[in-house]
């Protein structure tokens, strides 16, 4: 069991590093075991961002909190890949370019998971294959309204274009 | 094996028949506050198995049944059904497409089926254990989970990797 | 104590339920105090948005409960308003038409306070009267860049704008 | 009263002596993550009196400090320079333009002054008491206070009234 821990923790933590590394466009991020036995051991993380000193996680700032937790939660979900992940607004506290990253790696990863975001963010919108757009009409009911094929598809096929 | 359908019925916001068409690739979802993109995240969780009701936001699971709003009456029943393309054989079964339904009444009956088969809630959590679906896995991520994650203690931490292991 | 607690409560109450309007254009909610001594009890909140049925916040979307604290945090602040008023990021889970209706509300206080909004939505920055840029250069450290004048304020003056 | 200037010193990311003008109306501070934009918020909380490391994100005080960033050393002490016009008249003072600072050494030695005399933390405190600034108020509010207001037990919401009484 010690060695099995051992051996997801490795893996893990190599995902984390290199998921940082994308997320952030550089920098550098570990993760370590704490004191005592591996078996019941907690688990610290340090990242600093590109060009900065500190890697306490508790300095750094809202948005960078999100995209270390999101190259962590990503580093496990590699460990046990689903067929498809959901992502419920998790760039909202993403900057411009953090958001482009975001959408990088998940199009790095469209080969073997399929990618299902809910977001506010226009630029994610902008990223994305496809929009499926939820509307609640005033007395409370939920429908869907047209799917929209992404515009750079759409240079492909010239398929038709929903007007909003 | 990708997600090709869900069509909710009666969950939450949806009281009538709704049917989501996805695809491969990355497919944003949309709209405004409240208007149900994330009570579509609750029903996957919900058909994959869910019991915690404090997951789909509520106290008590009968909440996820339509509760009337203007001129519509509340559904007497929530139902949810996903469809799967079972491409790479990643589920232990011969069809190539697999549909899983969950229907739960007010009375508090409930009911399970694959491809329209009646079956039981272990079923269908089994027919998933191991392709990572599942109310533990990462396949669905939230805002709270990405701040829960970094401030929670490092034995909490622990026990997500002990989870993936 | 005990009245000047139910005076408090009821003043807090009355903002609350009139911001509660104005933030969602609609709607209803209401604060109650819970059984037992009023110099014990806790506070519950029930909120309505226009069109719906339900009053248990905890079936809100995300975006709705961040409005509903917020009108729940603008009601105690008007109770000891302070001169400046700084807001950090409390958009981020609002949809275009909720952050125009803060933004409305932000103005409509601002003859007796003064706004400073930490934010990154494009709506927020267009209806601020000023934008203050901040940057970090590659190592490490923060410096501010010129202060813009807002597009409708230069249309009158006629003054400089700072391209980024 | 309006806030009519900040001025941070070797305060957390701003190694080098910044100056921010305000002015009244609604003015947004925009920037990229982890550019210092909360730092600036971080700064007003910290002339204000505030003392609990725990909301400036740290563990201890020290950390305001700037800690040195590529070719940069670490600085030898944070300043915060605070200025607000007194136009109402609501600050116990004759002053029109009331300016306060405060400096924080390595060393852990404090300085506190109100336009440029020197004073004491509590002075400070007492001089904005009955304005509605200072560690408890709202005065600040950011997105965590939003989750948390809601998500509170009904006796801990109880607490924010009787702060606000
Ligand atoms: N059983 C139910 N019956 C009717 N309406 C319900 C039910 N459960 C939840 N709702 C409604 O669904 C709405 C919440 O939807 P949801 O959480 O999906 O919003 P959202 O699109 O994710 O919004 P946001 O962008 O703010 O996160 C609430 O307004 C709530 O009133
Ligand atoms: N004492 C210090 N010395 C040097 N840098 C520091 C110090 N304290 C904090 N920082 C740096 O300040 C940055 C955080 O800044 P801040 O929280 O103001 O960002 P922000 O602009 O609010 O970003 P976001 O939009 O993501 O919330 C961190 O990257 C951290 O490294
Ligand atoms: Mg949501
Ligand atoms: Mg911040």
């Amino acid at each position: 069991a010690r060695k099995r821990f051992l051996d997801t923790f490795g893996r893990v933590h190599g995902n984390f590093q290199d998921l940082f590394v994308r997320l952030f466009g550089g920098g550098e991020a570990r993760l370590e075991l704490a004191d005592g036995d591996p078996l019941e051991a907690g688990i610290k993380i340090f990242a600093t961002p590109r060009g900065k000193n500190l890697s306490a996680i508790d300095l750094l700032s809202g948005g960078e909190k999100a995209l270390t937790a999101i190259a962590l939660l990503f580093a496990l979900y590699l460990e046990r890949p689903s067929p498809f992940c959901f992502l419920d607004e998790v760039d909202a506290p993403l900057d411009d370019s953090n958001v482009g990253r975001f959408a990088d790696l998940l199009e790095d990863f469209t080969d073997r998971t399929q990618f299902l975001v809910v977001t506010h963010n226009k630029l994610t919108m902008e990223r994305a294959d496809r929009l499926y757009g939820v509307t609640m009409e005033e007395e409370g009911s939920s429908r869907l309204v047209a799917v929209e094929i992404a515009a750079r598809e759409m240079e492909k096929d010239d398929g038709p274009v929903t007007d909003d | 094996m990708y997600l090709s359908g869900l069509e909710l019925y009666g969950f939450k916001s949806f009281p009538t028949r709704t049917k989501l068409t996805f695809s491969p690739g990355v497919m944003a979802i949309v709209g405004p506050n409240g208007c149900g993109k994330t009570n579509i995240v609750d029903a996957v969780r919900w058909v994959l198995g869910e019991q915690r009701a404090g997951i789909l936001r509520s106290d008590k699971m009968e909440n996820v049944i339509f509760a009337g709003a203007g001129a519509k009456k509340p559904s007497k029943f929530a139902e949810v059904t996903l469809i799967v393309e079972n491409t790479l054989g990643l589920l232990p079964t011969e069809y190539s497409e697999v549909a899983i339904t969950r229907r739960l009444h007010r009375s508090g009956e409930s009911e399970y089926m694959i491809n329209r088969r009646t079956c039981r809630l272990r079923d269908i959590r089994t027919l998933f254990a191991d392709t990572g679906l599942g109310p533990d896995s990462y396949s669905i991520i939230e805002l709270a989970m990405v701040e829960s994650i970094l401030s929670g203690r490092p034995e909490e931490r622990r026990r997500l990797f002990e989870e993936a292991a």
